[in-house]
């Protein structure tokens, strides 16, 4: 079991890595970029890979393969999205999902525009589908839900802001926008008050 | 100090008590109904409200004021959001945020459709703002921030795919939804593996 605070931190080390000008690198510098603590950096890169070495640190593009190898990001990993309103829209056309080797193969709306959601089930039957994810509004959420569940699909990716009931074997991460950005103001406002 | 966890725990009790339909609510009714940790709810619910009496827990309207006063869901804030592209436009638009009393008022791009980046100035001189939502490309990010940062903002929304500097005293919230999907797809990779 890793923690989703190791995992949230894994792409912040490989856009440092990325963009790191020498060929060895060791985790003190890795930690100082990133402002983050010497012995967390040391012990997160000791999950990932084996090729730390005393003075020397690590080898970057090693480093970056042990990386993606870790996260999975050399397998191609396949979506669809459901709702294509302003939301699905921006997440269908967005290219960041390339470097994670992340396709969105195809979306489904109840609109002309769109391929119908009742062609969901030919289309994964013919495909492994990895994740599905849900941009429609929060009262079809968990239809929408039920019908990607039935098709086989074991990851829900959730933008409406509804709890969603899945099975044990599925996992759903919920993405509340507006949550978050009532979280940051929070943050704001108790600094503003000390 | 409140941990992050903490706070993304609240929006959920909200959601939960809008919709209960009794009078009074228990810690532990509340803490099945999320499937969360007895004692944890308990202690969190302590943190925000005075109003838990044993055996007949928390009167639910008064707890839903003692939640949206904790988190200052009964002042208005006011964002601006620059970036009018297609995530832009998806957030300029939603209605979810009026929940929390959070009002996105005025909308800045290079396009000539909208306000130009230019007036932000004159805008914020006549305007409190509370949080700056930077929607724009990665390369452009950094100078938005200073622009939003130099008319005094204090809180930056960030979905640019960019670490961004500002002083000690500016709080950002980066939203890396690549991120966020590739670890989606490493837990369900992980259990996929077992
Ligand atoms: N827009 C945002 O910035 C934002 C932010 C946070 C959360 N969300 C959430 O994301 C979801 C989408 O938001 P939006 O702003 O894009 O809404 P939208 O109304 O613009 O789009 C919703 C789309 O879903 C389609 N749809 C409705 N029922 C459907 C069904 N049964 N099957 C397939 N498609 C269906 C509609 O035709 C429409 O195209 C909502 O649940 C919203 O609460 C949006
Ligand atoms: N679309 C998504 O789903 C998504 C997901 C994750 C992250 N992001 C990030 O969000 C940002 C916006 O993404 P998008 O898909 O909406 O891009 P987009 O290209 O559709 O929109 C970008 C907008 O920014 C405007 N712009 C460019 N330079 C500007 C400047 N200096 N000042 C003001 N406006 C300027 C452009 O005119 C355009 O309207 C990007 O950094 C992207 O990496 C987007």
């Amino acid at each position: 079991y890793v923690s989703e605070a190791f995992l949230e931190r894994i792409p912040l080390y490989l856009n440092e890595l990325e963009k790191y000008k020498n060929d060895y690198i060791s985790s003190t510098t890795l930690a100082n970029i990133l402002n983050l603590g010497e012995v967390l950096v040391r012990k997160d890169l000791a999950k990932i890979s084996q090729g730390g070495k005393p003075k020397i640190g690590y080898h970057v593009m090693d480093l970056m393969n042990d990386i993606k190898d870790y996260m999975g990001y050399n397998n191609k990993s396949k979506a669809i999205i459901v709702g294509m309103g302003r939301l699905g829209n921006a997440l269908y056309h967005y290219s960041g999902f390339n470097k994670y080797n992340i396709h969105i193969l195809e979306a489904f709306d109840i609109l002309d525009d769109y391929k119908n959601i009742n062609e969901i089930k030919d289309f994964c039957s013919e495909q492994d589908i990895d994740v599905g994810i849900i941009t429609v509004p929060k009262d079809q959420a968990q239809n929408v839900c039920n019908l990607l569940l039935s098709q086989g699909i074991k990851a829900i990716w959730n933008f409406a802001p509804i709890r969603l009931n899945v099975p044990e074997d599925v996992i759903v991460q919920n993405e509340n926008l507006a949550d978050s950005l009532s979280i940051l103001i929070k943050h704001k406002n108790d600094v503003v008050r000390k």
